[in-house]
């Protein structure tokens, strides 16, 4: 039960031993630590009320969850968490739910942590819709501030209940505080800068000082009345609901290091290169 | 100009916002996705024909290029069904990068040669439960991912051969243990 810790050359993480869920991230060159947890929860999407005005479920358009605070997944009764270890990559496999699975990976010579999250088919017998997300609790002290970019260019500083323009007052304190994150999402403090990068445009927020969240997927049982005219709710391929899987890439350093950090990863990652394979049996020596 | 033309089109038709946002029907979204994966087939020709041209010639006629977009759920007939193959990786960025490559394999152990002949170290690692799962894999063979790095050249390409060994080769095998 000993914790466990994946590192290379540039970064360490560290596993508690008995949950297999992250516990910290340190940057092995500028010394950069923080304590880091991950927790993968779930709001209820709103049905929708019966009062004309207020007629509005969380849909396609709308982002409207039921409660104040997301859902946690229920306790697993058995874990499956696995470590693979290797000299060119190490993974780190967690069972978040019987539907919320997740591989933290770090390559050698990488200067951050891949997270390969794979959610659904999000099950809706119950009746309830869900949107499911995943928060990272830093402990850095952000002062309600963070960070998201437009478009991988224009890096926008977002304050929890606050708007530039007018004086913010809401109804809803969770969607209000929603923002794209088309491509990255940081947080800082006056030394450390906490990055995370997306492989989609997702929405996100940071509710609590240290915290950032990240909407993974979504499924819905209610039109929102906006338009479309039917639930966001896909099937897939086999009827039982989508499944989706994506990546985070993870970076912590100091704040002056971090942004030549994330450029030049979403360089490498927006215009990754491209394979195309062959069954030629033709041999290296005849090709060169 | 005219295969490309599809991709332009199916492209021009997604710059509808309910394209970009996701709050179009799904039968307008499953639409947007056959043009849109018609388009990339299309673009596939063209990316082909270039090889075929750029390539060192061959005593038989060239293999058609084979592309894989399901690698992301660890499933790619090409790399699966062929105990030899060749991998030809094309970076569009004007600076050499390096590139992690996961590719999905029956095997346990891969001899793969870069363009200079050398051997490059890989690593085997089992294909999760959760991935084999998810239903699109259905008819996949792929037991293991072989990971490898590669370096390709600025707006240029490298191409690798990758075989099957029973022998010595440099590919190391994970240590995977459960920790609950």
């Amino acid at each position: 039960n000993a914790d466990i810790v994946i590192k290379n050359q540039h970064l360490s993480l560290m596993f508690d031993g008995n949950s297999g869920q992250l516990k910290s991230m340190k940057n092995l060159n500028s010394g950069a630590s923080i304590p880091l947890q991950q927790t993968f929860q779930f709001y209820i999407g709103h049905p929708g009320n019966t009062t004309v005005f207020e007629y509005q479920a969380s849909g396609a358009y709308v982002f409207r969850p039921l409660t104040s605070a997301p859902a946690d997944f229920q306790p697993l009764l058995k874990k499956r968490t696995f470590h693979v270890q290797g000299q060119l990559v190490q993974e780190i496999r967690q069972w978040f739910s019987p539907w919320v699975s997740q591989v933290v990976r770090l390559y050698d010579q990488a200067n951050y942590a891949e997270l390969e999250w794979t959610v659904g088919p999000i099950p809706v017998s119950d009746g309830l819709g869900k949107e499911v997300i995943t928060k990272y609790s830093t402990g850095l002290q952000t002062n309600g501030v963070f960070y998201t970019d437009a478009n991988g260019r224009e890096i926008l500083k977002r304050t929890r209940n606050h708007r530039d323009t007018w004086k913010f007052k809401t109804s809803e304190p969770i969607a209000a505080n929603y923002y794209p994150i088309n491509s990255r999402v940081y947080i800082k403090d006056s030394n450390s800068q906490f990055t995370v990068m997306t492989d989609r445009s997702q929405g996100g927020t940071s509710l609590q000082d240290g915290n950032l969240e990240v909407m993974l997927h979504r499924r819905l049982l209610y039109d929102d009345n906006l338009g479309v005219g039917e639930a966001l709710n896909e099937t897939g391929a086999d009827g039982k609901g989508l499944i989706a899987r994506g990546k985070h890439f993870l970076f912590l350093d100091t704040v002056q290091n971090s942004g030549a950090l994330h450029r030049d990863m979403g360089l490498r990652l927006y215009m990754a290169p491209s394979l195309s394979f062959t069954n030629s049996q033709m041999k290296q020596q005849e090709w060169s | 100009s005219l295969n490309i033309q599809v991709l332009k089109e199916a492209m021009g038709v997604a710059q509808h916002h309910d394209a970009v946002s996701g709050t179009e029907k799904q039968a307008v979204a499953n639409d947007y996705a056959k043009r849109l994966a018609r388009g990339t087939l299309e673009c596939q020709k063209v990316v082909n024909d270039a090889y075929k041209k750029l390539f060192p010639k061959q005593k038989e006629v060239p293999p058609d290029q084979m592309f894989c977009s399901l690698l992301n759920i660890s499933m790619c007939q090409a790399t699966e069904n062929n105990k030899q193959f060749t991998m030809t990786v094309y970076n569009p960025i004007g600076r050499s990068v390096g590139h992690w490559i996961r590719l999905p394999v029956i095997g346990k152990s891969y001899v793969i040669t870069d363009p200079n002949g050398k051997s490059v170290p890989s690593q085997v690692l089992p294909i999760s439960n959760e991935t084999k799962k998810i239903p699109e894999r259905k008819g996949s063979l792929a037991e293991n991912e072989l990971v490898f790095w590669v370096m390709v050249p600025p707006l240029g390409f490298n191409t690798f051969f990758i075989k099957q060994s029973s022998g010595p080769s440099k590919t190391q095998k994970s240590v995977v243990r459960q920790l609950d």
